[in-house]
């Protein structure tokens, strides 16, 4: 049987509300190492990779390897029964074609359980090769949210360039244009304000912010965000889950023809 | 004109 208690459920609470709109249906995986998915969206331009490790919950068992096929849709309408400060306990037994939420109120005087419906699901895992970044940015998600929502008013694609001067984002539309650029700043009261740019290269590609604004959907879940960036590969958007692992958006380039 | 790339044109099944 596989069976999990996070005392702190809220954190499900916000992965699914990261992740629903972008993938309809996943397969997640849970082994003795702990809790994870990998999906494309439906246009295959985008992946979602998600690791909670086990060690981070207060209770993780599993028996044996188990891919739990689930519509992520559903999943976030049942997560959202649960309350902030709600325990989760997720389980399902070896066999059957359920997997059980059980939600306990921190003072246990409301508990509820919901069974939801495995499927099916014929998904591809792709394998994602350690790789060396031309350039990594580290900066405040929610600054990082209000440029690609600011500049998705202007325009459909940003264009990020990572240069000495700093981290610029870019975008073009039929009103006009926006630049925003963000230089290092390290030296902030608290590490979560801070901005850290580190270049091998000097690298610019071109991404469509609609896909950028979907993955910020993960804001709640870190107050900063960390930018990979090499001129061959997709841009890693990584969200770090405190203390269990991390949520990561690849998203492949635009390219001019 | 841009041309979106596939992230399985990156990244092969593993």
């Amino acid at each position: 049987m596989f069976e999990l208690r996070l005392e702190q459920g809220s954190l499900l609470k916000k992965v699914m509300e990261a992740i629903k709109d972008l993938v309809n249906d996943a397969n997640f995986d849970c082994s003795a190492t702990g809790f994870s998915m990998q999906a494309m969206d439906s246009s295959h331009v985008a992946l979602v990779a998600l690791l909670l490790r086990s060690e981070g919950f207060e209770h993780y068992r599993c028996d044996r390897n188990i891919s739990m096929g689930i519509n992520l849709a559903n999943m976030a309408k049942i997560l959202k029964c649960a309350g902030n400060d709600d325990i989760v306990t997720v389980k399902a037994d070896d066999g059957t074609d359920s997997v059980t939420f059980m939600f306990e109120s921190p003072t246990q005087d409301k508990i509820s359980d919901f069974e939801l419906k495995l499927m099916d699901i014929d998904s591809e895992h792709l394998g994602i090769p350690e790789a060396e970044y031309d350039a990594i940015v580290r900066m405040p998600s929610a600054e990082f949210a209000r440029i690609c929502k600011d500049l998705s008013s202007i325009g459909d694609t940003v264009v990020i360039s990572v240069t000495k001067e700093g981290v610029k984002f870019s975008t073009r539309g039929d009103i006009g244009t926006a630049n925003i650029v963000c230089r290092q700043n390290t030296s902030v009261d608290k590490p979560e304000e801070a901005t850290i740019i580190e270049m091998k290269e000097m690298v610019s590609l071109t991404f469509a912010l609609r896909y950028m604004n979907s993955f910020a959907k993960a804001t709640p879940l870190a107050s900063q965000v960390t930018i990979s960036l090499s001129s061959d590969l997709p841009v890693v958007v990584e969200y770090k889950i405190a203390e269990m692992g991390y949520i990561r958006f690849y998203l492949a380039p635009k390219i001019e023809e | 004109r841009s041309v979106q790339l596939s992230i399985k044109e990156f990244y092969r099944s593993s």
